[in-house]
């Protein structure tokens, strides 16, 4: 499985829909401060299931665009993020999957090819593709790779406990 | 349950050892994860500790800034190999490592994303982000507030400078 | 004291929108200092906002970790201005910092070298240290333990890059 | 009055005698990870009376060379700071004045131009240049930029406090 495109509309500093890929195996995100990169990996956490305290923000409507200068944009505001299986020996084509969350006032909807599902579902299907988020195995935020190995004791053991 | 929890610990504690050397480049370096109470890993504390390259054992503490990114960077790909994630996003992890050590890390992500895991980083540095596949450039518009647009750049015909 | 709390927060809240506009390079970047007890400051907290070029008011919350960058800078050193230091010490403080926003700080650095402060600063890139009189060169020897040594090198007669 | 050398004996990663400067007006500091940069602004910290929960050790004796491991080794351990004024109008030469500091024990001696003196004599000094060690208002340690952005505005009127 691997990940080929995001979505975004309407999401933090991204107005509009845009395409964010696609990405190849080892991908840089760059550009000057302030541009909205950090933002692109909200999006993906956001898609994900990650929830606002953890994308710097305390709501989920103020992910909308504009949100933090008091205007958001009216309309729908969300992610899609577009994953590929790689074709097994007897399958023909890439099979794609695409999982999508939108903002609808404080509470969000989950979609799974466009169709609407629970988060439970959402989720264990995500976990059946390797992404387990609660876990956050596989990101590194912004300013947190020190603390990482400043953890304490303790808190290291809770993240074992997370993982097994 | 507590089964599981030991099965992880047994699995990561070797992976982080590895995978510590190959950031290094260095078969002399070590990383250790210790628990405070052996007989049972989950009641209590698990220690982190490395020996960096040339130097002596000595607390996390000591260890300079660069040296406790390469720390962290071991831990995060040792816990990941035990329940493996398809991607990997990290942002701006290179700020604190010198022209040197962003070599290490970046050839050993090229090796791993061959193999294992895609990758997804933020950085700010050329020595770092010339090594990638691709590059996805970010950049503002202003008119009224500002918003972001995005160019991406295939960087694989290109030789690896 | 309350007088003199008084005319400190007075100094810095002038001092520190002048030198967010010169560390920007920009007349629009605004910088403020509210106290949330107008008339005993010193009573409560004191707010502190910046507006970046380009983008309207926001929380501090929201600006990106270079922007915040930018902003620490500007507080540290109007709080200085008050009571002048001789010198200045500062580790890796470009770590979040892209190019441009280097150039912009380097040349902050230059100018207020010359009049008020001098100026030690820690760094890995060399955007940021080519721009300074004098580089001090560390390097560790590695005989059983790790020992440091330093050569220092005279950078006024080449040409600034 | 401006910053001269630094002469530090034993302490962290610098064994032996060795000086470090002469310091321009824009002086940077480079070299790989974990050479001892970081370690050098300690030392000028140190010989300031900045205590040693600020040079991220627990005591004033783990700042000795090689303490870290264990094997601390024996004799003096220290850092002497040189600055010189710039000579006004009628004075000829420029006089220098030489702050150190040794580390005895957990203990520390305290000596202007040589001379033994009593901590707060040595403060009041440091004073008189424009050094305020303890409002901290000059030094930037590794990783704190952006946190010094992101106090919280009861810490910011502590700041303003120290200061005034
Ligand atoms: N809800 C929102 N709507 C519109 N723009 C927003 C919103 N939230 C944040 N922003 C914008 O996003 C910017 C921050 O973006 P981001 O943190 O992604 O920057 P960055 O590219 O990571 O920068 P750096 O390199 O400094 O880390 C803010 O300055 C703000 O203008
Ligand atoms: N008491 C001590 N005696 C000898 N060496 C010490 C002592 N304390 C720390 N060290 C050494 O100093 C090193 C850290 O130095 P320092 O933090 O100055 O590095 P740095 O040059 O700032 O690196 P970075 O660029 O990664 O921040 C440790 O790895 C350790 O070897
Ligand atoms: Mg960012
Ligand atoms: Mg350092």
């Amino acid at each position: 499985v691997y990940l080929k495109q995001l979505e975004v509309e309407n999401f933090k500093s991204w107005r509009g829909r845009q395409v964010i890929g696609p990405f190849k195996r080892f991908n840089c995100i760059v550009g000057t401060n302030g541009s909205g990169k950090s933002n692109v990996m909200d999006a993906l956490c956001f898609a994900l299931g990650e929830r606002a305290g953890c994308l710097r923000v305390k709501h989920a409507r103020d992910l909308v665009h504009g949100a933090h200068i008091g205007v958001p944009v009216p309309g729908a505001a969300g992610v899609a993020v577009t994953f590929c299986e790689v074709p097994g020996e007897e399958e023909e084509e890439e099979e794609e999957k695409t999982f999508s969350r939108t903002i609808t006032g404080d509470t969000s909807e989950y979609r799974i090819n466009g169709t609407l599902v629970a988060l439970s579902r959402y989720t264990s299907e995500l976990q059946r593709l390797g992404i387990i988020v609660k876990a956050r195995n596989c990101f590194v935020f912004q300013g947190a790779v020190e603390s990482i190995a400043m953890m304490k004791p303790r808190e290291r053991t809770q993240l074992f406990e997370r993982i097994s | 349950r507590y089964q599981l929890f030991s099965q992880c610990f047994e699995h990561v504690c070797v992976a982080i050892d590895q995978i510590y050397k190959r950031l290094c480049r260095n078969t002399s370096a070590q990383a250790f994860l210790s628990p405070e109470n052996p007989e049972e890993p989950y009641l209590e504390g698990i220690n982190y500790n490395c020996v960096s390259p040339g130097k002596r054992f000595m607390p996390m503490d000591n260890l300079s800034g660069g040296e406790k990114s390469i720390a962290a960077l071991a831990l995060v790909f040792a816990v990941n190999s035990y329940r493996p994630a398809p991607f990997f996003v990290m942002d701006e992890v290179d700020a604190a490592l010198d022209n040197t050590n962003i070599g290490k890390v970046t050839s050993y992500i090229r090796e791993q994303s061959r193999e294992d895991f895609q990758m997804i980083v933020i950085s700010l540095k050329e020595e770092f982000y010339s090594q990638a596949d691709s590059l996805l450039g970010v950049y503002p518009e202003f008119d009224g507030g500002m918003c972001s647009h995005i160019l991406s750049l295939d960087l694989t015909p290109f030789p690896l400078t």
